[in-house]
């Protein structure tokens, strides 16, 4: 048991590291509270967006949790894929310029698995290979359009 | 693996039968506050069983039947989700995988109904039949809306079971 | 003590309708649970956004939730203004034709109140009078640009 | 009554000495995430005592003190508050009034200690000063970053009881 933990757990913290860089410059890594009975211990997230110190989760910003909480989802997805993934407005924290990054991964991963991700931000939508547009009609009834290519 | 198709009736917002055709790439749900981007989201949480009523917003199932201004609201709501399952990621013949969910209202009483490629089955058989395929409720393939800082905001034994789930 | 209450409750009720009409087109309310004995019992919020049935609180979408909560927040500052207002990206719920609708609330507000909106959406900002700039620059150092014109 | 001016020294990201003039109207606040527009409304809570060290992301008092990578950091850190007052909505006879709050480190403890136009005051004659002119912990005129629909999810009793404090 602990064997296929500590498996999975070195797989998605490589891939937290490389993909926390990709996303904002910076520094980060999973660490376990205590290394020799891991499933006796939590587990921890450091992250050092880039051009800073080390600080404690919490003190991090709405925007820079937001990036780090995305890595790990992508971390995990790069380790063992889902067969589709449903993300709604997970980029309402995200400056412009971070809606960016997170949508041009979203489009590299996309040629493995599904994405729907609803949103509102415009460098979202905009990189997305389809749109489904969503309305409400009178009487409260909503419809969809059919997919359009972006 | 991927989902071809999501069937809505009476679902929500969802008034008259809907079906949203899928691609397996990158799609962006949009449209005006209050249009029902959220409730896609929350058709596919219920009709996988991925959640409790709660996390969809309804205290009670029958709140996810669709309720309109005038007279006669309908007695069940359904969810049909189809797959491509052309890989036979799923562990069956057929090409296309159908589930579905419907919950229907007798009286004050309610029940809902699951069902796999047309055949009615129970909860623990689908679930048993998605969590071969990679779709579990722990998983974190659906972020809800508000939510994607909640793994930064969990506790540290919470955040590492996440790892156990996969391991 | 009642007097108190009910006198304030009707003012900021009578407000709330007029601002949630205008924010979201549709009508709404502030309601007591117990009329008799307001003390006694809570209150709250019933609200119909346009050309939609009344539905429970809870089934609102974010968006719809955050023009109520705003209507509430202005419907008191009409009642009871406060020397100033530090609104943290309070829109980062709202479609692009909400934020500019709640930014034009503020800016009529703004007339007999200081306001302060933290926010990365270009509705708010070109809306406003003022901008200030926040940076972060070496060291982990934050720094201000002066007020422009926006 | 506004605030003409914030001064923040080494108050969480702002490490140097920082003055941010302010006007009478609609200020947009705006920059990269993680730039530090979130830590000047926590400077306003932290110098007009409107909440806990809980509130502004901060385990303990001391966290709101700058820290930096190289070397020595500051011991203390002060946020001042300049209001117009010119239409004596304080009741003081300035026209220009100075609330200043400053917590400081002395080996491991720590203490924070308040001050009006100059003179050190308490915490109580603090709130008090500042209730009268329309700011008080209950206050609906700040709102935090994710808290817009917070007055949705609360319990009815609570929501009640903003306009109790009101009345
Ligand atoms: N059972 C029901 N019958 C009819 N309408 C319903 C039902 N349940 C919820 N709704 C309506 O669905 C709407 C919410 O939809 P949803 O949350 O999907 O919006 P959204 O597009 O995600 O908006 P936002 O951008 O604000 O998040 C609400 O207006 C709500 O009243
Ligand atoms: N005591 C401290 N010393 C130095 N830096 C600190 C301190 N406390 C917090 N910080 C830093 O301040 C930054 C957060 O700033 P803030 O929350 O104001 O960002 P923001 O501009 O609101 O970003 P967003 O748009 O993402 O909400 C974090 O990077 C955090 O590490
Ligand atoms: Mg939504
Ligand atoms: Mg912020």
């Amino acid at each position: 048991k602990k064997e296929a933990f500590m498996t999975s757990f070195n797989a998605i913290n490589e891939n937290f590291k490389d993909i926390f860089n990709q996303l904002s410059g910076g520094e980060g890594g999973l660490i376990l509270e205590d290394e020799e009975d891991p499933l006796g211990g939590g587990m921890t997230i450091r992250a050092r967006p880039a051009r800073k110190s080390f600080h404690r989760l919490e003190a991090m910003s709405g925007g820079e949790k937001s990036l780090t909480a995305l890595a790990f989802i992508f971390a995990i997805q790069r380790f063992r894929p889902a067969p589709f993934y449903a993300l709604d407005e997970i980029d309402m924290f995200l400056d412009g310029a971070n809606v960016e990054k997170v949508a041009k991964l979203i489009n590299d991963v996309s040629q493995v698995a599904q994405f729907m991700v609803v949103s509102l931000r415009k460098p979202m939508i905009q990189e997305a290979r389809y749109i489904l547009g969503v309305t409400m009609q009178e009487n409260n009834i909503s419809s969809v359009t059919g997919l359009c290519l972006s | 693996m991927h989902i071809k198709e999501i069937e809505l009736r009476n679902f929500k917002s969802f008034g008259r039968k809907v079906s949203i055709p899928l691609e397996n790439d990158f799609i962006a749900i949009t449209g005006p506050n209050g249009s029902g981007k959220s409730n896609i989201i929350d058709a596919l949480l219920f009709a996988l069983c991925l959640s409790s009523s709660r996390v969809m917003r309804a205290e009670r199932l029958p709140d996810l039947i669709y309720k309109g201004e005038n007279g006669k609201n309908p007695d069940f709501a359904q969810v049909t989700v189809r797959f491509d399952n052309s890989c036979h990621t799923m562990p069956v013949e057929e090409d296309v995988v159908e589930i579905s969910r419907k919950v229907k209202l007798t009286k004050d009483r309610y029940h809902s109904v699951y069902s796999f490629n047309g055949d009615t089955c129970s909860l623990s058989e689908l679930h048993d039949i998605l969590s071969r395929s990679g779709i579990t409720p722990e998983g974190y393939n659906v972020v809800m809306q508000g939510d994607v800082t909640r793994i930064i905001e969990m506790n540290p034994t919470d955040r590492r079971k996440i790892i156990d789930e996969i391991a």
